[in-house]
């Protein structure tokens, strides 16, 4: 199992529809301050069924949506699609590749889908639980996260060993 | 679940110690329950002295030192159920270029299992990358990625990616 | 002593609204007491927005226009009461190169007023220095002072020092 | 009003006595992680006054001692001394150079001195106040601290306000 792409359309500074295509082994993203790299681990961490604004640097969800810039108006929708290579078989789903897509419009209404198909977003954690892809998981750690690990409470790191239980 | 917790917690600590004498090349690291009695809700102390030095409780640690020991523990749990896939945002910030040398060599020992997306300002970790992607906005407010090769007589990270299209 | 902070107050705030703008090339910022009836316990809140984007509020800035904004905000207070003496540690970590430069620029026209010492891995900033001072542990746990000339051709950070005795 | 020199002994990972030197200008410090760098800053907050053992990452103050390695045993006294150039005559006494030192010995005994003269803490406050020296001031600048600056919390910058007021 592993990841074959990522679609950005709508989501933070990502107006236009982006691909991050992954091949195996290691890939780093570089570019100046405030391009957007983190924007991507948060759409990641988005597509995977985040439920929690304040790890998206957020305080309400609708504020990954792009709120445009000077020059651009914003948009209604934000939808980010993770397509995963499944000829292991270790998704429960009797296909190859896997696409989980989640939408948010800013009337507030969610939809997730899974290979194009919507579903609910427990649909998508049932998929995905077990696998190590999580947004909860130590599979994505963020900017600042290494120093909360070694912090002065205990409970902080907690869910790390958790995760892998 | 408190059993699963215990057996996978002895596997992650014995994990975290051989990842952290090979990253500290030497010294020496536990984890520990601080109520063993009650796994599932008891805090998680971590103890780390780097080779030579004394015990010193890790408040004492320098920040590279922390990071590092971070990184440890985190592979450490990595070994005991690999993630498909991990997103790491600039955890090598930190570091120094002898450590962040050790952290890129833990990284090509782990690529097998898993996919890395290391996203980073340092010139040494952007050359030990399979894959290069460069995130720009040239458009403010507006990010857009590329695929990036790096010229080492660029030094600068922004003239660095400007040269592809 | 209410209106000495008042008026301390004004004046970090327009000397904030100055460097930040040179620091971003543009954009704007502003702090605010929250509370203007009760300067003195009143919470201190902080605006920025990069030149081109939105205003998103402080939280959805990345790591290195964080960075930048809190030097700006620092530099400001550093103008209405130069202190004759400032010791910085580590601030240019998020930094990319650019944005490296222009703190280095910043440090540049504040130096004639305030002694700077400034503890750094980024390699752009130890070439700025009037002065550098490496620090070694030969002997594991014990600290030792060396002054050092940089070696452009020896870009690792360990060997760059151990040149000179 | 600038600061000469300071000459450490028996702090943290310094027992042998070392001087630092500083010009005018910009002086970087630089070295791998955990050779010291951060404890010189430390030392200059230590012997500006710094009562709070927490701002020094220890528990307790006694801490700040040299507590050995595995080849060499423990001090039982650190001492740092910080060296003032005073033509200028800011500071309140009748010397154009300043020698202000702090002594912390395992028995828990203080000693705080004045160009060899003891004197209290209290004179050591006093002497330095409003010159912007001083531990809590924003000359210094911790790692980790300028992200502190943008906290949610706005109570955690109004100690630099007040500083400059
Ligand atoms: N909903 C949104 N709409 C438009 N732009 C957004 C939105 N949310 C965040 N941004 C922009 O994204 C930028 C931050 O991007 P990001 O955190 O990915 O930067 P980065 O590349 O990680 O930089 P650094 O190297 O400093 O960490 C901010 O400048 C912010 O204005
Ligand atoms: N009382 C003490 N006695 C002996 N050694 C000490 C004492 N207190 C701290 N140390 C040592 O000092 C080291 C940390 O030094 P410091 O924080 O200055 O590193 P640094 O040069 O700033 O590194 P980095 O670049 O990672 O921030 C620790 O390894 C710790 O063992
Ligand atoms: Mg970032
Ligand atoms: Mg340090």
């Amino acid at each position: 199992m592993y990841l074959k792409r990522i679609d950005i359309s709508g989501f933070k500074s990502f107006p236009d529809p982006t691909t991050v295509l992954f091949d195996q082994g290691v890939t780093s993203v570089v570019g100046p301050n405030g391009c957007g790299k983190t924007n991507i681990l948060d759409s990641i961490r988005w597509v995977l069924g985040e439920q929690r604004p304040r790890l998206l640097r957020g305080g309400r969800m609708e504020e990954v949506i792009f709120s445009g810039t000077r020059q651009r108006p914003p948009l209604n929708m934000a939808e980010v699609t993770m397509v995963i290579d499944n000829h292991s078989g270790r998704l429960a789903v009797p296909y190859s590749e896997v696409a989980v897509s989640r939408r948010l419009f800013r009337s507030g209404e969610s939809e997730y889908l899974i290979n194009k198909t919507p579903c609910r977003l427990k649909d998508v954690y049932d998929l995905l639980a077990d696998t190590g892809f999580g947004s909860h998981s130590y599979s994505v750690i963020g900017q600042g996260m290494i120093d909360s690990l070694l912090s002065d409470n205990p409970e902080d790191r907690r869910f790390l060993f958790e995760e892998a239980a | 679940a408190g059993e699963r917790f215990l057996a996978t917690f002895e596997a992650a600590r014995l994990n975290f110690q051989s990842v952290f004498t090979d990253l500290f090349q030497g010294g020496e690291a536990d984890v520990r329950l601080l109520d063993p009695e009650n796994p599932l809700e008891s805090p998680i102390e971590i103890y780390a002295r780097p080779r030579g030095k004394k015990a010193l409780g890790i408040r004492h640690l320098s920040g590279g030192e922390r990071a590092l020991t971070a990184i440890g523990m985190l592979f450490g749990l990595y070994l005991v159920k690999p993630s498909p896939f991990c997103i790491l945002d600039e955890v090598d910030a930190p570091l120094d270029d002898s450590n962040t040398g050790r952290f890129l060599r833990l990284v090509e020992r782990f690529k097998t299992k898993t996919q890395f997306v290391i996203i980073t300002h340092n010139k040494l970790t952007m050359e030990c990358a399979d894959n290069l992607y460069g995130v720009t906005m040239e458009q403010p407010g507006v990010s857009r990625l590329v695929s990036v090769r790096l010229n080492p007589d660029q030094p600068e990270e922004e003239t660095l990616f400007t040269t592809i299209r």
